[in-house]
């Protein structure tokens, strides 16, 4: 179902959502949770926009039932640490190559599925000074690589 | 026709956050 302009905001953790759906359900699920919460912020009157949320809750409530054994989902705590772990883990490998000059397609897109899986955290309540640090530095990373390799510079 | 335009969005807003509130309370 195409994303109304209205929501285009929560596309990203939509897409991320899409491509944890099979390696990591419980991603998928926060993801899709996460861009519920914010959608419904954004615009949840507009016919389109409504319609779409109507579809994603559909989902939500599917993927709930499906996981409905899992820790991660059917608790908050156990969900937050299942998050705020794969997070940190990507942000750490890209982090990782960073350090050791190795700047590759692959690094800037965990620096920057880190920096949106910070963003997921919200939903379990206000991120940690460290978190925000971690999103700030992670997004403007993924950003500054890109644009030196687009530019066939070398990242400093 | 404004008004029952508006009650209908907001009922079925009302319905929307009714079903996030549950999906987040069996958390």
């Amino acid at each position: 179902m195409a994303l109304p302009p209205q929501l285009k905001s929560i596309q990203h953790h939509l897409r991320t959502a899409q491509e944890h759906e099979k390696r990591d359900p419980v991603v998928a699920y926060y993801c899709r949770l996460y861009a519920m919460q914010t959608g419904m912020k954004l615009d949840s009157k507009s016919p389109e926009c409504r319609k779409f949320l109507v579809k994603l809750m559909d989902q939500l409530e599917t993927m709930k039932k499906e996981l409905s054994d899992n820790e991660s989902v059917t608790q908050e705590v156990v969900g937050n640490a299942h998050i705020e772990n794969y997070a940190l883990k990507m942000f750490l490998y890209a982090d990782n190559e960073d350090r050791s000059g190795r700047f590759h397609k692959n690094m800037i897109k965990s620096f920057y599925t880190a920096s949106l899986l910070l963003d997921v955290l919200c939903v379990f309540g206000e991120l940690s000074e460290e978190n925000v640090q971690h999103r700030k530095y992670a997004r403007w990373k993924a950003t500054y690589i890109h644009n030196c390799l687009k530019n066939g510079e070398t990242p400093l | 026709m404004g008004s029952v335009g508006t009650s209908v969005a907001s009922a079925e807003q009302d319905e929307l956050s009714h079903r996030l509130a549950k999906l987040r309370d069996q958390m």
